[in-house]
């Protein structure tokens, strides 16, 4: 049967940053082909095709169930494979191999996760489930 | 064809994003 694309619209401007990425402005609609579990959806526009950030679309029609899983307070073991300096204030520093507790997944690639007594945002990019190779 | 994602992280929700 025909492939349905869900349909989103950008909440803001966005510049593309590398190659493969789409440039969208506030009100465009575009059709997601693919989610990646690290905040970038592969998008629609017109003609053109690229990554869009999660964090810049709103879907259209507000879907049933909620696209996001719910918190885990419990905590999922996950290995810091790239290391990263916050940026924001709710941000995590963290260094290669160190272990986390992944507590919420969220679309826009940026999850909360637990160090120690220390919670804050982190790349889910640069994080692996820990047991499993990359 | 899918391209390559990027490989730096996607930037954090802009403010229009947190008003909600």
């Amino acid at each position: 049967g025909p492939i349905i694309l869900q349909t989103y619209r950008a909440i803001a401007d966005y510049e593309k940053n590398s190659k493969n990425e789409l440039a969208v402005s506030a009100g465009d609609i575009v059709d997601v082909v693919e989610k990646s579990e690290h905040g970038w959806w592969f998008c629609q526009l017109k003609n053109k095709r690229g990554w869009v950030p999660a964090a810049y679309l709103e879907p259209i029609d507000s879907p049933d169930e909620p696209e996001e899983a719910d918190p885990n307070y419990e905590g999922e073991l996950y290995i810091i494979i790239t290391g990263y300096t916050a940026d924001q204030d709710d941000e995590l520093t963290l260094k290669e191999g160190e272990s986390v507790e992944v507590i919420h997944k969220l679309l826009d690639g940026w999850w909360v996760v637990r160090k120690d007594e220390t919670t804050g945002y982190y790349p889910s990019m640069y994080m692996q489930k820990s047991g499993e190779k990359s | 064809t899918i391209k390559r994602p990027p490989e730096n992280p996607p930037p954090r929700p802009p403010p229009e994003a947190r008003k909600k």
